[in-house]
């Protein structure tokens, strides 16, 4: 009887460490959470689909934040499923704290994974105009679900009042930071870390050139926003979604390989031994390019003496030379000339020797990545990253090495909340 | 399109029999002050292993008036906490110190002007749909609001064209 679910709730030892009977402390020690709306506590408002729909955005929503990940489960045994959702009215679910009808209290969320919706409050699903979004609340009650208390401030949803809701809310910095502060942040590795740059012309005719920032994981990616320290709202999303006609499964590496003045425009992505190219325009990649190449094309054919797979390449604007890096080699690689360069494959060390000796990270590089924004070239392995000493940097210390490797940081600790999802949610 | 039987759609009207009671008087606001842990912090997590004599699940909704008739009837069954809760709120008068801070508290959380008066601000702010958690629980120092822990300046771009 659904009066039996709560008691059977009971805590469990190894379900749930509940630390104390507060919020503000991390609730979960697992990362892949189970949820289910309860059959017995269905809306009669919105239609089945349309409340698991909206909770499953609910959900991904806080994925996207932290490394956590979350699943709806229909089958396991309810003691099972971490966080139980369902609607009721006045005295509801065997809840001890029952309803008060229309008005005031929409919904409220117990420590042990309980989240209860007041049915007679008018739940209207995103963006259709009046009516208490359910999806806000959703979010707000998972909040306190995961551990978080009330916040009062302007903006945060974790707000204990209701504020309509403006058309597509987000989770702000501060929020994602006070989730953060309980589950840490995300981290991972990368297949490749690429800005795609782009010639566009503004309303009034001249010609701007723009870029932006994308990470490469698996069959997902995420578009990284600079200018706001996080990812776009929404993301990952599949490879496919994207970028048409690359493999679905992820890619070892992207290069965008363009020059102002020689106009060389060209966005190669590379697997296994075989490269393709990109078609910016038509958004997809070629089958055929204008030279009359056809792809996928062999990388020995297209890059001689480029030996294959590759772990990562970048392109280097100021000698105009590709860098391709595979286990502890690095082959530089003209453009210009279209062959190897002179004196390579060299070691990785010597090219970009460690500044702070033994913090290096050898080889298997898993990204190369030279970044408008920071003006930089970095190498990622793993969850670390190590920054590349510029011209600027030698100007200001001529000592160091050309190419030297500055110590390593954490990834996480320059680009925010590249978080996975779980792979049911990636179609949320 | 909504599902509905009734010609008049009657059956997919949204009921609003039952409406929430909304905070009129001090009295009631006292109860709210109360409820979300203004006047005592509430032990969130007791509350929800606090177990309701009789099957709450099978009984019809008890509206406020039938859950007052209840107490007025002195029904055993109701629990003692229960009771004892809305004593601790009747003890409280309107004027008392007590009243007066977890007021301005409520008022000072909300972003409200603090006067300690029950204005009409303050009883729109009552009255805003909310969330039923406690805005204070035991064991939870709200004076460390966890965002104080995290710097909110986004860190410096060292972004250059």
């Amino acid at each position: 009887k659904p009066h039996n679910h709560l008691t059977s709730s009971a805590p469990k030892i190894g379900r749930r460490e509940v630390r104390g009977q507060e919020w503000g402390h991390m609730a979960f020690s697992k990362t892949v959470l189970k949820w289910r709306l309860i059959g017995e506590g269905y809306s009669s408002q919105l239609t089945i689909e349309d409340q698991r729909q909206i909770f499953g955005v609910a959900f991904r929503m806080w994925s996207e934040v932290t490394p956590l990940e979350f699943v709806e489960d229909t089958r396991s045994p309810l003691e099972d499923v971490d966080i139980r959702l369902g609607f009721g009215t006045g005295r509801h679910l065997g809840c001890n704290q029952k309803f008060d009808g229309t008005g005031r209290e929409f919904a409220h969320a117990w420590f042990l994974g309980d989240i209860h919706f007041d049915d007679d409050e008018h739940f209207t699903a995103p963006n259709t105009g009046s009516g208490i979004s359910l999806l806000k609340v959703a979010v707000h009650e998972i909040g306190h679900v995961l551990g978080l208390p009330h916040i009062y401030r302007t903006g945060s949803i974790m707000q204990p009042s209701y504020l309509p809701q403006e058309s597509g809310f987000e989770m702000d910095w501060t929020d994602r930071k006070a989730i953060q502060h309980l589950y840490g942040g995300c981290s991972g590795r990368f297949n490749t870390v690429f800005d795609w740059i782009r010639k566009e012309r503004t309303q009034h005719g001249e010609a701007v050139v723009r870029f932006n920032t994308y990470f490469m994981r698996d069959g997902w990616y995420w578009l990284y926003e600079n200018r706001n320290n996080r990812t776009r709202y929404g993301d990952p999303v599949a490879l496919q979604v994207g970028w048409h006609g690359i493999p679905t499964d992820g890619v070892d590496a992207c290069v965008h390989v363009w020059n102002r003045k020689a106009d060389t425009d060209a966005v190669y992505f590379f697997k296994g031994t075989q490269y393709w190219r990109y078609d910016n325009d038509n958004d997809r990649v070629f089958t055929v390019d204008p030279e009359g190449h056809h792809y996928p094309r062999p990388i020995s054919e297209g890059f001689p003496g480029i030996p294959s797979p590759i772990d990562t390449v970048f392109y280097d604007r100021r000698d105009s030379h590709m860098y391709f890096f595979r286990g502890t080699n690095v082959y530089a690689f003209s453009v210009a000339a279209n062959r190897l360069s002179r004196g390579f494959p060299r070691k990785i060390t010597a090219v970009f020797p460690a500044l702070t000796s033994g913090d290096h990270p050898g080889g298997n590089i898993d990204a190369a990545y030279f970044s408008y924004t920071h003006n930089a070239v970095f190498l990622f392995k793993d969850t670390r990253f190590w920054r590349v000493v510029g011209g600027r940097d030698r100007q200001r210390r001529p000592f160091q090495p050309r190419n030297g490797l500055m110590p390593h940081r954490e990834v996480e600790e320059q680009w925010f909340d590249i978080c996975n999802v779980h792979p049911s949610a990636l179609k949320v | 399109e909504k599902l509905f039987h009734s010609r008049d759609r009657s059956d997919v009207k949204i009921s609003y029999s039952h409406q929430a009671e909304l905070v009129t008087d001090k009295n009631s606001a006292e109860i709210f002050l109360s409820r979300y842990g203004f006047v005592h912090p509430v032990n969130w997590g007791e509350v929800q292993f606090k177990e309701t004599p009789g099957d709450p699940y099978n009984e019809d909704f008890a509206g406020e008036e039938d859950l007052l008739s209840w107490i007025q009837e002195g029904d055993s069954s109701v629990s003692r906490a229960e009771t004892d809760s809305d004593a601790k709120v009747v003890s409280m008068t309107t004027e008392s110190p007590a009243f007066i801070s977890a007021l301005r508290e409520f008022q000072e959380m909300s972003g409200l002007p603090v006067t300690g008066l029950f204005d009409d601000a303050t009883k729109a702010a009552m009255n805003t749909p909310r969330c039923g958690v406690p805005d204070k629980e035991t064991g939870m120092d709200t004076a460390d609001d966890p965002q104080d822990n995290v710097s909110s300046s986004a860190p410096e771009m060292d972004a250059t064209d």
